[in-house]
């Protein structure tokens, strides 16, 4: 704008790194949250011999309209949101969802009586990314 | 897309009809469609109450045949070997296998089994019913896993010998309808205070695992000769192995989908070295320093 700098401004200058503040530090972000249950609490310990607790985690934030990098999201996340916020709103936005998982090792009885371990996939989720 | 190997029946794909329309009462597998059904009974129990969401389903509920406890304190001192307190596979280890089972001789079922003949289980024979292993449980080794009586000096050795022989039953052929392989090997070891003699009997049960034979019926003769037979003197005579029948274990790898494969992760981490970024805290994207604190508060590290 033009203005002349020697007199005061009518209004405060724009503070912009308040106005970056919402893309550096933005409310409730999509995150991985912890989260731990017992095996006990679904009336499973009964089978289930190892482990007695187990962490699968979550991932709950909102989604940002700029992901790219961030969040290791594709380019189509980033053009469903502009789908959802321009041409159809019933499009939902972009969620936030696990994308990395870590196996987990179970100890459980048969119904036979005979025991098994086993390595089951992607029990935890360790990355959160928005899709 | 389904990898071209893994087999229909074994995916809960989203033919599941809605519980809640179908009263409780029913058996849950008669909620599926057939095809499902096949797949659902190939679940291992843990996926089977996490596709019910956990509703009290006939499997969690079902009577368990209790383990043997010799056999339970094995397999608890083999997860602690496998997996970190959290219950993740260890990294360090490199084995193939992503299953074991432990199957104890079946006792009850020595007299109700109809496929036997009459007459053909004697008392030193043991019979393993491996129902519980999947089409998709490929068999890695199989073990013969003994345990000694505690009344058995721990400092002392043995020398065995040991005649295994398996009874197959080929109804097929009338001519024989019993066909027995007999190995023979003798063993030497020493008790410490480990309690377990592990025998290997892959080579000797592959060929009728891998042809779907669910009921293994194996008679087990061992002579065991305390001290070194070199200088054993009559004293020394045989003595009584105090041994407890014993357990078959059965080293697998499942193939199917839902079973880790360990080797999938490295060839995954040696093709895309650069993960989707992890976004638990904010310093995260700028500084991108190695050992951050994750949101359990332990310092993580991060493998390049």
């Amino acid at each position: 704008r033009d203005e002349n700098l020697n007199e005061a401004p009518a209004t405060p200058p724009y503070n912009l790194s308040e106005y970056f503040k919402q893309f550096l530090f933005p409310q409730n972000e999509c995150e991985l949250h912890s989260f731990r249950l017992s095996f006990s609490q679904l009336k499973w310990d009964k089978w289930i011999i190892a482990p007695h607790r187990y962490s699968p985690q979550y991932c709950k934030g909102d989604c940002p309209r700029v992901v790219g990098h961030r969040y290791g999201s594709p380019v189509h996340t980033m053009v469903q949101n502009l789908i959802y916020e321009k041409l159809d709103s019933s499009v939902p936005k972009p969620s936030c969802v696990p994308a990395e998982y870590s196996p987990l090792s179970v100890l459980t009885i048969e119904p036979d009586g005979s025991i098994v371990y086993k390595e089951y996939e992607d029990m935890i989720a360790t990355k959160c990314t928005c899709r | 897309p389904r990898s071209r190997d893994s087999a229909a029946s074994d995916r809960i794909s989203g033919l599941l009809v809605a519980p809640e329309e179908i009263p409780s009462e029913l058996n849950p597998l008669l909620r599926l469609p057939k095809g499902v059904r096949r797949g659902y009974a190939l679940l291992p129990p843990l996926l089977k109450v996490l596709s019910d969401q956990g509703r009290q389903s006939w499997e969690s509920e079902a009577p368990r045949l209790q383990p043997d406890s010799r056999a339970l304190r094995y397999m608890k001192r083999l997860y602690k070997m496998s997996a970190t307190k959290e219950g993740i596979p260890k990294a360090n280890k490199s084995h193939l296998y992503n299953t074991v089972r432990l199957f104890t001789p079946c006792s009850e079922c020595k007299h109700s089994h109809r496929d036997l003949m009459k007459g053909d289980l004697h008392s030193g024979d043991l019979l393993f019913n491996l129902d519980r292993v999947t089409a998709l449980e490929h068999l890695l080794k199989s073990v013969l896993l003994y345990s000694f009586d505690t009344s058995v000096p721990t400092s002392s050795s043995f020398t065995c010998m040991c005649h295994l022989s398996v009874k197959e039953h080929d109804f097929s052929s009338q001519v024989c309808p019993s066909v027995s392989h007999t190995v023979a090997f003798s063993l030497h070891f020493e008790v410490r205070k480990r309690k377990w003699v592990e025998i290997d009997v892959t080579s000797f049960l592959q060929p009728l695992i891998a042809t779907n034979r669910r009921n293994i019926h194996m008679a087990v003769n061992f002579t065991c000769l305390m001290g070194d037979p070199q200088h054993s003197t009559e004293q020394d005579s045989y003595i009584n192995m105090a041994l407890v029948p014993p357990s078959l274990l059965l080293y697998l790898n499942d193939t199917s989908e839902q079973a880790y494969h360990r080797w999938n992760s490295l060839r995954r981490r040696r093709k895309n070295p650069v993960r989707p970024r992890q976004r638990n805290s904010l310093l995260a994207d700028i500084t991108d320093d190695e050992g951050r604190e994750n949101p359990q508060g332990k310092r993580a590290s991060r493998r390049r």
